[in-house]
């Protein structure tokens, strides 16, 4: 089973096309393991990406220094899905 | 004995008892409602398709689909839901009894289950299918660009490790496929809806190319509606438009084969989101967002209805 302890996702919003490019490049630098959970599209709409636990400060320095802001969406992902299996056994129990 | 109104629909579900409840489903409403398989996955897996109908020979017919991305766990739970609402509907809603009355609906609320199974027991953020890709040691196509419709073009990836993946040539992946020559063979297709969560849009043809639809103005208008009725529920605000234009170029997508195929009504969803959670919705917004998700289904349904072709 795949965990996901301490991996976050971040809301990132593209102010530019250039910044949009630049989060196009950063998805497929393989290396950083970026997840696009909603692609960057158009300036001013959000972009979410899942960012393994051990790439974290490199993705935030990437975009920090680019000047892209971003804001995070989900703390832990392994939190939520621990919680989504609970509830999930607690239905199934009933 | 089980019934179907047993079920929670406020749970998300595990394959085996999603196919489960389809038997429910068919033996609770047994002259409306049968299961048929279509094919078989990668995994062999049967993909199982319900189908809503009152008689009539080859009427003209609608597909809907939910979780060809399996992670998208509300899509396939709204699928559930949906499905229900229609059993439960029909003889007492005069517009979904209407509907039924003279058109088909097939319905595929599993469409990707290898993929779905593989969210239960591996990784839960499992998007494509699970085939093996000669000469790489990544998994899976992304069976939104495995379609015959600018196949490889802008959007998809070439590289077999990508989300984006589009497969090594058009409908290589049987849960692809399946879906081509059922449509194909049923000849009378007339609307395809296909969903998906979680960026709250309504889209249309064509995501391969910046060419208006020649059906443009018709689509678009038919969706602006949809939102607004989708809206009027929570206020939950929905973009639409082509997906070229509300999102990027997206090549080989399941709306735009539909499209070129010669069904005029192909919509795809994109469920709603709330900000915080992403793919990881709790289930306490299924029903919430299945809610909402029903009129706006509802009017491209009757659009269909009442504008024969």
């Amino acid at each position: 089973e795949q965990l996901f302890v301490g991996d976050q996702v971040l809301r990132v919003v593209a102010s530019s096309e250039e910044q949009i490019a630049l989060l196009r490049a950063l998805g497929e630098q393989v290396e950083l393991q970026v997840d696009f959970w909603r692609d960057p599209t158009k300036p001013g709409r959000p972009a979410d990406l899942r960012v393994p636990f051990s790439r974290l400060q490199a993705v935030k320095i990437f975009l920090e220094s680019h000047g892209i802001s971003y804001s995070i969406m989900i703390e832990d992902v392994q939190q939520l899905l621990d919680e989504e299996k609970r509830t999930m056994m607690l239905s199934r129990r009933m | 004995e089980r019934r179907a109104n047993q079920f929670n629909f406020a749970s998300y579900h595990t394959l085996e008892e999603i196919y489960d409840w389809m038997d429910t489903l068919v033996a609770d409403h047994p002259n409306l409602v049968s299961k048929i398989q279509i094919g078989e996955s990668y995994e062999k897996r049967p993909l199982y398709v319900l189908k809503f109908s009152t008689g009539g020979s080859n009427r003209p017919a609608v597909w809907l689909d939910t979780g060809i991305h399996s992670r998208e766990w509300v899509t396939q739970a709204t699928g559930v839901w949906t499905a229900n609402k229609l059993a439960e509907d029909y003889g007492h809603d005069p517009t979904v009894t209407s509907l039924l009355d003279t058109v088909d609906i097939f319905f595929e609320i599993v469409t990707n289950p290898d993929g779905y199974a593989f969210t239960h027991s591996s990784n839960r953020l499992w998007r494509k299918t699970r085939s093996i890709n000669a000469g790489s040691s990544c998994i899976g196509v992304d069976p939104n660009r495995n379609w015959d419709a600018g196949f490889g073009d802008a959007g998809s990836s070439s590289n077999p490790c990508s989300e984006t993946y589009h497969g090594p040539y058009a409908h290589s992946e049987s849960e692809v496929k399946s879906i081509v020559d059922f449509i194909k063979s049923h000849g009378n297709v007339k609307a395809l809806i296909s969903i998906h969560s979680y960026s709250q849009m309504l889209m249309f043809p064509y995501g391969y190319k910046r060419t208006p639809a020649p059906d443009h103005e018709e689509l678009n208008e038919l969706a602006k509606k949809a939102v607004s009725d989708l809206a009027a529920v929570y206020g939950t605000k929905y973009t639409y438009g082509s997906i070229a234009d509300t999102i990027y170029l997206a090549a080989g997508t399941t709306v735009d084969w539909a499209y070129e195929n010669g069904v005029k009504y192909s919509y795809t969803f994109e469920l709603r989101d709330t900000g915080r959670y992403g793919f990881l919705l709790p289930s306490s917004q299924i029903i919430p967002t299945a809610t909402e998700t029903w009129p706006a289904l509802l009017d491209i349904l009757v659009h269909v209805q009442q504008h024969p072709y």
